[in-house]
This record gives structure tokens, C-alpha cells and sequence, in this order.
């Protein structure tokens, strides 16, 4: 009944991006928020 | 067709391997606890983030049923766009039959293209999923595969040695008391936060302190000297050194590894659940935090 299943700790795609030099073009072509993805965290609007 | 907003910070870095179909066809997956839905790429897509990452092929699969569906999700850096498929599922020894599962047909931009993972399992609440799709976890409670209706997450810092387990909880993986937390929200594994201390006080006492609110660069000597950052969450406090939330990068700088966030917002993630072995206690509503 407990499954366990192994993780592997692969690089960043920051540091990736960074790596091939693509860092910064990608920040000017994609604007992000990772608060974005939560458009229910405060339904109530009590933070 | 459905839409589940899903955006990701570029930090993404830990995944594990499933497989889907019959015979097995093998694809690493983040594991998300902030989306409820399973998808990896499919050989009907043409984007250059489907041809460089391994696609699935109905047509090798004796157990593969299409729907007829489609779905979209929709990303801050791009999208997915594809296909609801049904077919066998096997994560880790637990095989889920029947699994509705998205297959990308399209995924336009260059976020996926540098990913070294092919697609995403998620770990949300059923009420994040597209609709009429029951998440994977959901169906292996459903099909009574799993001891306990709950997974536990360690983060290792190394490569590997890091885990989830379905259905239970491994001692091995943690010192002290389980704090329990409810779910303030039930989708997201939402929990409330007192406050932090430090990011809320700052270090000068004047204006936004700038160690929490951007990525910096910190000195790498320093680092022994900064202080923890304390969350508190139902009067508990979880410290995080400096050491942990720091992090040397290429090139052999430092940095802290805190981003910006809309609104009074914190994402626990990596950094956090690497101090912190992590319960997501779905019979109960709340969450597990013990000292990993």
C-alpha cells in the first residue's frame, strides 16, 4: 500500500537558459508571474 | 474543451519517470501540486518542445482508447494544446488503469523546448482538473491501491535520492514532530501563513527588505553570517538558513533564491520542502511538516 517513486534532481532551466546564452531573451519575450497560477488563493480576499 | 491556468517559475527541476500504455512507453514528469492533471507530448505534435522530449504513440498501445476531447492549458510562458486520451498508467509498482490523460498536440514557445522533463503530473485537488478527467491520485485511492489517501514528498539537495511516496509516510525521512496544517483552499494545497519573520520586518527596518522580494546576489562568504528566514504557520515556527536558501551558480556566484509574487503570496517550494519533509493528507485536509 506505500509506493515509493525515486526523484531525480535535474538542472534549472534558469541556469539552462543562462548556460545557452537565452536568459534574458526569454525574460523580454515572457513576462511571468508565478503568483499568476493562483487565482483562488484568496477567495475571500482575506490574505 | 477545458482550460487550467498553470504557469511555471523556471525552477522546475525535480522529476521522476512513468509510464503509460501497453507496452510501457516511459516519460519523466514533474510531479505538481499546484495542477491536477496528467499530459506528456504526443507524436502528433510538431512543436520543436514535442520533437526534442519523448512522445507518446497511441498506436503502440493495445490499451489505448481516444475520447474525442481536447484540452488546453494555458501557461504565463506558453501553452499546451492536445488531446484526452485513456489508457494504463504506472507510477512507480501502482498501475492505474483507465487514466484519462492529455496528449500535446501542440506546444507553442520555447519554455518546453529547454525542459529536461517530457510532462506533467499533478498532484492538485480534483476540482483543478480538466473537466470530467479524476487526477491520478484520485484513482489510484479510487481503485484502492494505496494504504493511506495521502503522499509524502523528500527533496534531496544531491542528483538523487529524492522521493515520493503514495500512501504513506517514511520515517526515515525526518526527525521530530509532524506539524499538521489544514488546507485553506482546497485545490492548490493551499495553507495560511502567520507571517515571516525577516522578509515581513526586513533587516534595516526600512522599506522592502531586498533579500525576499527579488533573486540577489549575495556575497557566497557571507552567507554563514546572513540570517534564517522563520515562517510561521499556524504558531509554528520553520526556519530556513541562509544556507538553504541560498545557492552557488555558474560562474561560482551566489545567490538567494527568492522571487517575486503577486499579492500576499508565498510558494513553499523546493527550498522549503528540502528543509521540510512535506504530508499531503488528502483524508484529512492538511498538511505535514516535519524537520527533513
Amino acid at each position: 500500500g506505500v509506493t515509493r517513486l525515486p526523484l531525480e534532481r535535474g538542472k534549472k532551466l534558469r541556469e539552462v537558459l543562462r548556460e545557452k546564452d537565452l536568459l534574458q531573451q526569454f525574460f523580454q519575450q515572457h513576462h511571468y508571474d508565478i503568483g499568476a497560477k493562483f487565482p483562488h488563493a484568496f477567495p475571500n480576499g482575506t490574505g | 474543451v477545458a482550460t487550467e491556468p498553470l504557469l511555471n517559475a523556471l525552477d522546475v527541476e525535480y522529476y521522476g519517470t512513468i509510464s503509460i500504455g501497453t507496452p510501457p512507453q516511459d516519460f519523466s514528469v514533474v510531479f505538481d501540486t499546484g495542477s491536477s492533471d496528467l499530459w506528456v507530448p504526443s507524436v502528433s505534435c510538431p512543436s520543436l518542445a514535442c520533437q526534442t522530449h519523448q512522445m507518446f504513440d497511441p498506436s503502440q498501445s493495445s490499451t489505448y482508447k481516444s475520447t474525442g476531447l481536447s484540452l488546453s492549458i494555458h501557461y504565463g510562458t506558453g501553452e499546451m494544446e492536445g488531446t484526452v486520451g485513456s489508457d494504463t498508467v504506472t507510477v512507480a509498482s501502482l498501475v492505474d488503469t483507465n487514466q484519462l490523460f492529455g496528449l500535446s498536440t501542440a506546444e507553442p514557445g520555447q519554455f518546453f523546448v529547454h525542459v529536461q522533463f517530457d510532462g506533467i503530473l499533478g498532484l492538485g485537488y480534483p476540482n483543478l482538473a480538466a473537466d470530467g478527467i479524476t487526477p491520478v491520485f484520485d484513482n489510484l485511492v479510487n481503485q484502492s491501491l494505496l494504504q493511506e489517501n495521502l503522499f509524502s514528498v523528500y527533496l534531496s539537495r544531491e542528483a538523487a535520492g529524492s522521493m515520493v511516496i503514495f500512501g504513506g509516510i517514511d520515517e526515515s525521512y525526518f526527525t521530530g514532530p509532524i506539524n499538521w496544517i489544514p488546507v485553506s483552499y482546497q485545490g492548490y494545497w493551499q495553507i495560511s501563513m502567520d507571517r515571516d519573520y525577516f522578509c515581513s520586518t526586513g533587516v534595516t527596518g526600512a522599506g522592502s527588505p531586498p533579500l525576499c522580494s527579488l533573486q540577489h546576489s549575495v556575497n557566497c562568504s557571507s552567507i554563514p553570517a546572513m540570517p534564517d528566514v522563520i515562517f510561521v504557520i499556524d504558531g509554528v515556527q520553520y526556519p530556513v538558513s541562509a544556507l538553504a536558501y541560498t545557492e552557488q551558480v555558474s560562474g561560482g556566484s551566489c545567490m538567494s533564491s527568492f522571487q517575486d509574487t503577486s499579492g500576499d503570496l508565498w510558494i513553499l517550494g523546493d527550498v522549503f520542502i528540502r528543509v521540510y519533509y512535506s504530508i499531503f493528507d488528502r483524508a484529512n485536509n492538511r498538511v505535514g511538516l516535519a524537520k527533513a
